[in-house]
């Protein structure tokens, strides 16, 4: 995180917000909620309280306008800049203003949540400024996400909590969700989700966060899974690329996701069954695709299925158990995928390589090998 | 996107986000006859701050971070 530094911030806790008009792209009482809960992400965890009023200056001036409306900095017409804020100060300081040539929505990503922009540029308003964390509320590019289950990340709550302090008023007993945090595609000990490939890229998946490789450049680039697909699920159990149906498949719990490109796959979420697996199977940890023998590889607990997806059907003798053929896979896998024809297993940290026709092991590798550290 | 396919409307774009975003001032004085242009300075900083690769030069990383929709606030630090 980063503050605009200067000692910028409101000198007292209790700070008042004005809405002085209205987008066409949604109800009043959508905008109303969506400033609101907009506001109470920072009210959550911070002394800082907000009261809405309706006629003369409030600290926090709110208003829709495009391009020149009257403050230097013109709005650029629809996409761009989605809003900007102003540092606290008297004055325009604290004022939000939201580029009304954009299409907001209330809660579908048809269109750019206005609860989500607001409450990056309330962010301003209260004294920060951008971070370059990926995963941040405060970072710069806008990331839909769904507000009925946004939670305030960790490097936004350290941001704002350096400048105002925890809420005293927070009651220690009633359980609330932990502040996300951006995994670290370093981090050693880091177990990934899941990995597959994808038209030539490799993505690794993590939390609610995915890295996206490809041959032409050398640093992964982290973004948010529903920067992606906005249907998807997070914390996922497997992925794979199908090749039968230029699709990518993601796995949680007992349902299988399915997106071609970036657009969902009508009819998915399936249950695990319409794979073949059979319905004691209640997740799973891996999958690839072999694209030598065309099969689909499920690993489950300490054994692995074989798919085939063209005919739809399990192979037989299957299911098998897993070190029966990877003698060296001791531990629960936890992610695997092909590249370039060698077979790449995941468990725990490691990644093992193998040659999937020969099984022969060539290396032991850790997991942040393909994320270039 | 290898850098010769660069175009000069990317250029120019490239140019107005880091004025923006990124404090970019005019270019002039004798910097610019010898040493790391202001604008790869700029773009080196861009792509550090978002996490991309760093060379100094727009690639299509670089440019399809530039064009996603955003915040105005700039990220460079300008408290005043």
């Amino acid at each position: 995180y980063s503050t605009f530094g200067n000692n910028l911030k409101w000198q007292k806790n209790s700070l008042t917000y004005r809405i002085e008009n209205y987008t066409p792209d949604m109800t009043k009482s959508e905008v109303d909620d969506s400033i609101e809960k907009a506001l109470q992400v920072w009210a959550k965890v911070t002394p800082l309280r907000f009261t809405r009023i309706y006629r003369g200056i409030a600290d926090i001036m709110i208003s829709f306008g495009t391009r020149d409306h009257g403050d230097y900095y013109p709005f650029d017409g629809p996409d761009g800049t989605l809003a900007h804020a102003f540092a606290p100060s008297s004055g325009i300081g604290g004022d939000a203003h939201f580029d009304d040539d954009e299409t907001f929505t209330h809660r579908s990503n048809a269109g750019y949540v206005l609860f989500m922009v607001a409450a990056h540029e309330f962010g301003h308003s209260l004294g920060l400024s951008h971070s370059d964390d990926a995963g941040a509320l405060m970072y710069p590019v806008y990331s839909y996400r769904n507000p009925d289950t946004f939670v305030l990340p960790r490097d936004d709550v350290n941001g704002i909590q350096s400048l105002y302090g925890p809420n005293p008023d927070k009651d220690p007993s009633v359980p609330e969700p932990k502040p996300p945090k951006t995994p670290d595609a370093c981090d050693s000990t880091m177990v990934l989700d899941a990995v597959t490939t994808l038209r030539g890229e490799m993505l690794f998946f993590k939390d609610s966060f995915l890295w996206r490789s490809y041959p032409q450049s050398n640093t992964p680039q982290q973004s948010l899974i529903t920067n992606f697909w906005p249907s998807a699920p997070v914390n996922i159990d497997a992925a794979y690329e199908s090749r039968v149906s230029d699709r990518i498949l993601l796995f949680k719990d007992r349902k299988v996701w399915a997106f071609t490109g970036y657009n969902p796959v009508p009819g998915y979420p399936k249950p695990l069954t319409s794979l073949g697996l059979p319905s004691h199977v209640r997740k799973i940890d891996a999958a690839l695709y072999d694209t030598r023998s065309r099969k689909t590889l499920f690993f489950v607990g300490n054994s692995y299925f074989s798919y085939d997806e063209a005919r739809r059907t399990m192979d037989r003798g299957f299911p098998k158990r897993i070190n029966q053929t990877f003698s060296e896979l001791t531990n629960k896998v936890t992610a695997a995928f092909q590249y370039r024809g060698f077979t790449y297993i995941y468990s725990g940290p490691y990644m093992y390589e193998y040659n999937l026709k020969t099984r022969r092991l060539y290396r032991v590798l850790r997991n942040s090998y393909f994320l270039r550290c | 996107m290898p850098i010769s396919q660069v175009t000069e409307q990317d250029e120019n774009f490239a140019e107005s986000y880091l004025k923006k975003f990124f404090n970019l001032t005019e270019e002039s004085g004798p910097t610019v006859r010898r040493g790391i242009s202001p604008m790869s300075k700029k773009v080196s900083e861009m792509q550090r701050f978002f996490g991309l690769q760093i060379t100094g030069m727009l690639d299509a990383d670089t440019m399809a971070m530039m064009k996603k929709p955003r915040c105005g606030v700039p990220d460079a630090q300008t408290a005043h």
